[in-house]
């Protein structure tokens, strides 16, 4: 899932 | 978690609530620039669409609503509040922000990391916030002097960016397959449109003078 990786910032 | 990124986005928090002060404080919101709101406004409604979808942490949900939540409430307050709007300057805040908007979108659906609609609205947020800023800094070179809490609130949103490049700085370091140059550069830029606020900023603290950016 290095989707949510990507997106873990604001 | 990285303690740039903590710190970057708790300076970003201290920038919002030194404007909620500012307004509450005062009752107005001379100085301060309806479009460059109403732009931020649309960065985080933009970026956190996956809110709902994407539970990252605890934290990341808190932030996501705290941030779309002030903002919506500042643009609000500077179109709706009977007293606060009246200390708008509408004539000074003059910028185009729609070709802001237009740029910015023409720019997402070209460079992107993927061609999905969530992922485009991503790369629109990140654009949109490099340039968000443009109204606000045109109005302070306007309006002459600045009061000190607007000129805190600009300084601590242009810092919560760099300290942000230090976070992915690190993570390219620390994290293998790290890569996130649409932000970095988008942030790049970002903190580089500020680099003479900042400087006439520390100017007026060396000083001990009113910060005043030349016309």
């Amino acid at each position: 899932r290095s989707q949510d990786a990507s997106k873990d910032e604001l | 978690m990285n303690i740039f990124r903590f710190a970057g986005d708790m300076t970003h928090l201290i920038s919002i609530l030194v404007l909620l002060l500012k307004i509450y404080a005062t009752k107005s919101c001379s100085g301060i620039s309806r479009k460059t709101q109403e732009l931020y406004a649309l960065v985080f409604l933009a970026r956190y669409v996956d809110i709902f979808t994407e539970f990252i942490s605890v934290y990341n949900t808190i932030m996501k609503i705290v941030f779309i939540a002030s903002t919506l409430a500042i643009v609000w307050c500077m179109r709706g509040h009977r007293v606060v709007r009246r200390s708008y300057d509408k004539e000074l805040d003059t910028f185009r922000h729609y070709f802001l908007i237009a740029a910015s979108l023409v720019l997402a659906l070209l460079v992107h990391e993927k061609f999905t609609f969530q992922e485009i609205l991503w790369a629109f947020s990140i654009y949109l916030e490099a340039v968000a800023i443009l109204p606000q800094l045109v109005l302070l070179q306007r309006s002459g002097n600045v009061d000190n809490l607007t000129g805190q609130y600009v300084f601590f949103l242009g810092a919560y960016r760099g300290l942000y490049i230090l976070n992915w700085i690190y993570r390219y370091f620390t994290e293998p397959h790290f890569s996130r140059w649409i932000a970095c550069v988008s942030g790049l830029v970002q903190t580089a449109l500020y680099a003479d606020f900042f400087y006439y900023y520390f100017l007026s603290w060396k000083n001990n003078a009113k910060l005043k950016l030349p016309a």
